[in-house]
Formats: structure tokens, sequence, C-alpha cells
């Protein structure tokens, strides 16, 4: 309970800070290899032309998210959480503390956190609002298996929908299962492979954007 | 530090039981969606005529999974870990103590846990040993980034091959990575739609528990 509650005094102090400069959070969570980086990289594609965008990859070994985020054209640092399952607001604070001007200025600022449905979802990060991704690969029993992420993310992304034909995934089940869970949440399907559903998830943010400032 | 001490304990007392009744005891750990019960539905259907086997399922929310282990012909009991996000020693001794004669005498009990790769892997179950499941799907970089369970499980299954064909999925960059990690572990690929590589995972199971003996 008390480390729950240092992280809150630090997340307060960071959605101060973001709310000073304008700057969108967005706190991703999902299983390991959900797709997160992945639909980053598209999203940055689409975005980057026409927004500052930054990104926080959080992981317990090496630096290959962050890479691939600054590879896509962003800046992007690797948080290494020393073995921790979740990132924590006073790693959020002390590496965009460390980055300084490289992050100052952002629109968006996307945090990656580690791939772990469970225990991110306790740590408040200053962020505007959570994205759950969840895969169609991953089977369409998660939400009520996993409630709390998909009760607390205002969006949730069904990802690799190009994958449908090959798996048992049924879409009815899974959005009925999060409405029941996030009454006013959103929910988009996509394939960042294909691009479908693309445009409707970028929209989603630039809208969020305006809403901000 | 303190909780893992009072695990040992516990997990010390149902190691000695296990080997004083002859059960070989596995410990299933993977991200979320991986494939576990899947694998294990299809292995009961392999197994159940010659070995009495037995299902421990930890899960956040529902009885799911302990339903389709049960469905598939074996007792089987779901541990609610109350929103830990991993299986202790102490629930699976109250589990089984609960259960009493149901779970006696058993050839093999597969312990699922919780869907998640990384706070599992310390918290010994008194088991023989860890597998670690990695679907296709998942991505090919996740050895050298959850390290540590890919370090601890004498098995890695790489399960859903029958969808390698549409995922950038790299077999011989993930076992030249688990080798690294796990220089004596053993690595089967699978997959439990097509039945592909299922002989050899059934196999393995049967010489290890006449290892046991
Ligand atoms: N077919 C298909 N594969 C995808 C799609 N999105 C991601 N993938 C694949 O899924 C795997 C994992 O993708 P990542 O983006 O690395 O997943 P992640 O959530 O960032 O993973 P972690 O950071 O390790 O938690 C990779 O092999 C990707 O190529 C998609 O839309 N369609
Ligand atoms: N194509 C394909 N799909 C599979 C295979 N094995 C499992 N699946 C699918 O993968 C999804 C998840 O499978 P589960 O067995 O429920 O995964 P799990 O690891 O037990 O999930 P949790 O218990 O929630 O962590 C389901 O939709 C399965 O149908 C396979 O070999 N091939
Ligand atoms: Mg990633
Ligand atoms: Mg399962
Ligand atoms: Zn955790
Ligand atoms: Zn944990």
């Amino acid at each position: 309970k008390k480390i729950l509650e240092g992280n809150l005094a630090a997340a307060a102090q960071l959605r101060a800070g973001f709310r000073a400069s304008g700057t969108l959070v967005i706190n991703m969570i999902s299983s390991p290899g959900s797709g997160k980086t992945t639909l980053l990289e598209g999203t940055i594609a689409r975005l980057k032309a026409l927004y500052r965008l930054g990104g926080l990859d959080g992981d317990i070994a090496t630096e290959r998210d962050a890479e691939r985020l600054r590879k896509a054209g962003i800046p992007a640092r690797q948080i290494l959480t020393g073995g921790a399952c979740h990132l924590d607001s006073r790693q959020v604070m002390s590496a965009l503390d460390d980055e300084g001007e490289r992050f100052a200025g952002l629109d968006i600022l996307f945090i990656e956190n580690v791939g772990n449905l469970i225990c991110p979802t306790s740590y408040d990060l200053g962020e505007d609002y959570k994205v759950a991704l969840l895969s169609v690969t991953e089977g369409d029993d998660k939400p009520f298996k996993y409630p709390a992420i998909f009760s607390k993310a205002a969006v949730t992304v069904i990802t690799k929908t190009d994958l449908l034909p090959y798996v048992d995934f049924d879409v009815a089940t899974v959005r009925s299962e999060l409405s029941t869970l996030r009454p006013d949440g959103a929910v988009f399907e996509l394939s960042s492979r294909s691009g479908t559903g693309m445009d409707a998830w970028c929209d989603d943010l630039t809208r969020r954007l305006a809403g901000k400032r």
C-alpha cells in the first residue's frame, strides 16, 4: 500500500506537468507480444509529420523496443525496470528528467508498459488514459479472466485482426465482455500488418489531443 | 524477501509429498493466451487412458480453465489468487488439502500458473520442473526480453506452429536465444490445433515420469 501511495505523489506531479505542456499521455498495457510496439510503429508512420511524438518503453531487459521506435523516427527511451513487472511513476519521472529537452514540447507521449496484463494496471504514471491491447491470438476469454485492466482502460484495441481466419476468437463475445467491464469504453479492431482499422485509432488519438488542449 | 522464504518452506513440504507418492509435477508458465490450457487438453486426450492425471489452474478470475480440464476428463481445481499475479505454494497446499482423495495417487499433476511471464518465475510450487510456453504469435524477441523464465524452465514449448506462415517468427533465432539462456534445456515445437509435435512432448512427459520413479 505504501508503494502505491508513493507512486501516486509522483504521478500527480507528472500529470500537472503534462497538463501545463498540453501533452497527451497514453499508458499502453497488454500481454507480452500483443502488438504494442508494432502498433506504435504504424501510428508513428501516420502521425509523425503532424505531431511531435515521443516514446518511453518499459521492459525487464534489452533496448529492443526503444530502438524500434527510434528507428521509426521519434525520440524514445528504454526504461529497464530491474526485474519489476511494471513501470512506476518515479521511473517515468527520472527518465523524463534525464531526457530533458529531447522530450520537451511533445504533443503525444506514448508509454509502452512492461508486457503484463496484471500488475501495470495498478500504477498511475500520470497518463491521460490507459489503452489495453488484446490480440486475437490470445483467446476471446481474456476480458473476464483479467478484469482489472479491461475495466480501467478507456480504450481497448483488438489487434492482429488479419489472423482472425486462423484462430477461434469471437469478436462479439469479447465486445460484450468489454462493455460489461467498461460501459463507456471505446473499442478498436485493427491489424498493424494490413492497416485495417488504423485510421479510426489514429483519429481517436488526435481527437483526444484536441480535447486536452 | 520474507514472502519468498515462507513460500519455500511450503514448497519443500509439497516436494517431499510428491516424491513419496511418485507424482510428476509440472509448473506451466507463459503469457496470457500462449496456449497452456489448449496444450493440456491435447495432452490429456493422449495420456488419460494410460496415467492418472490432475490439474490445478491459477487465475485472477473465473473457473474457465479448470472447467475446460474437467471437461477433458481429469480432476481439476481452479485456484483464484485474489488478484495476485502468480500462484504460491501455500495456495497449492491448501487446494490439495481440500481436494484430498480426489487428487491422491496421481501420476502427473499439471499446475497451470497465472498468465504472466514475470512473477510466477520466482515462486517454487514444489514442482519437478517448469515448462515455459512461447507462442509464435508473440514474437521471436521474447527470450532475451523476459530472460528469467527462459533460464529457469527446463522445457520450453514453442506453440501454435500452424500459424508460422502468417507471422514474423524466426524459430532459429528463438532456439539460439533459448540455448544461451538455458544450455541444457529441451525445446519442443508444436501445434495443439494440428497435432504436429504433440507426440514428442508427450513422450518427454512419460520419460520424466519414469525417471522420477
Ligand atoms: N499478423 C500480425 N502480426 C502482428 C501484428 N501486430 C504485431 N504482430 C506481431 O506480433 C509479434 C509481437 O509484436 P510486438 O509489437 O513486438 O508486441 P509487444 O506488445 O510490443 O511485445 P512486448 O513489448 O514484448 O510486450 C511480432 O512478431 C509482430 O510482428 C498484426 O497486426 N498482425
Ligand atoms: N491456431 C492455434 N491456436 C491455438 C493453439 N493453441 C491454442 N490456441 C488458441 O490460443 C488461444 C488461447 O489459448 P489458451 O489455451 O486458452 O491459452 P492459455 O495460455 O491457457 O491462456 P491463459 O490461461 O488465459 O493464460 C485460444 O484461442 C486457443 O484456441 C494452436 O496450436 N494453434
Ligand atoms: Mg513491445
Ligand atoms: Mg489457460
Ligand atoms: Zn507484478
Ligand atoms: Zn506479479
